[in-house]
């Protein structure tokens, strides 16, 4: 029996808008530390990593390790019939094939239950290797946001080169209109931590990604103020929304080579 | 132009 009440469907809405059109189909592993997600793309050139500690939720109960395959792109659209501030509750029986979906709302003078179909997912699951980074970079998660926007819609830039120094970060693209950089500084305050760019570097590092992934993660903006960016040569870039104390999102993203 | 390289080039599967 797995059963996880969720304080507000929001998060969830969040979460599942962060990552449904990246992999549209994933399994959600249950086990006694809550619940996790691990899926790549189909080009397998970048992967989600999601995780929601047990402690995020109010009760949450499994007796024994459940694997959930979920449509995300159908879970999305059934979490839109909760409102923001109802609370979730998800329960499965052991070896059942739905997931049970309860909306309450906070006044308890509505409740709406789904059922929603699981699915068979063959899916990899990928050793991440634990890397000490060359740079984290923390910014706002709007921010960030803005600036894979602007460099895409603004230039017309397939790629971006992400050069980090102790002066700054610069994002820099050529695309079909010309090209352009923006560059962050570190901040000097640090008063206001989501509003911060922090820059923690042991060396300077240089990477190249695909800008139209970078605007994918950026759907995860609503989930946290800021996001860190961590980046080492020849290694793929992690870009992680940390949600509170309960867990986070990840995203990582396979550099591209210059010929 | 760049080349993209693949995400398994780096993890391996478990």
């Amino acid at each position: 029996m797995f059963e996880a009440r969720l304080a507000q469907s929001n998060l969830m809405k969040k979460i599942l808008d962060a990552i449904k059109d990246l992999i549209t189909e994933a399994n959600l592993e249950i086990s006694s530390g809550g619940i996790s997600l691990q899926g790549m793309d189909s080009s397998h050139v970048s992967l989600v990593a999601l995780l929601m500690r047990s402690d995020g939720f109010s009760p949450f109960r499994c007796d024994r390790n459940l694997t959930l395959g979920v449509n995300l792109q159908a879970m999305a659209k059934l979490m839109k019939c909760a409102s923001n501030d109802d609370i979730l509750t998800m329960t499965a029986e052991d070896n059942s094939d739905t997931l049970n979906l309860q909306f309450e709302s906070p006044a308890q003078d509505k409740l709406s239950e789904f059922e929603m179909k699981l699915m068979d997912i063959d899916s990899e699951h990928l050793g991440i290797p634990e890397t000490e980074y060359d740079a984290v970079i923390r910014m706002p998660s709007s921010e960030f946001q803005r600036i894979c926007r602007d460099l895409g819609a603004g230039i017309g830039g397939e790629s971006v080169t992400i050069a980090c120094t102790k002066e700054g970060v610069k994002f820099s693209v050529t695309g079909s209109v010309g090209s352009g950089s923006i560059t962050l500084k570190q901040t000097g305050s640090v008063d206001k931590p989501a509003e911060s760019v922090v820059i923690n570097m042991a060396q300077p590092v240089t990477l190249i990604f695909a800008l139209r992934y970078l605007n994918s993660f950026a759907k995860a903006t609503p989930l946290s103020e800021s996001v860190s960016l961590s980046m080492s040569r020849e290694v793929p870039l992690v870009v992680e929304y940390k949600m509170n104390d309960t867990g986070y999102v990840r995203f990582y993203l396979a550099p591209k080579l210059e010929d | 132009k760049s080349q993209q390289r693949n995400l398994l080039s780096f993890f391996k599967a478990v």
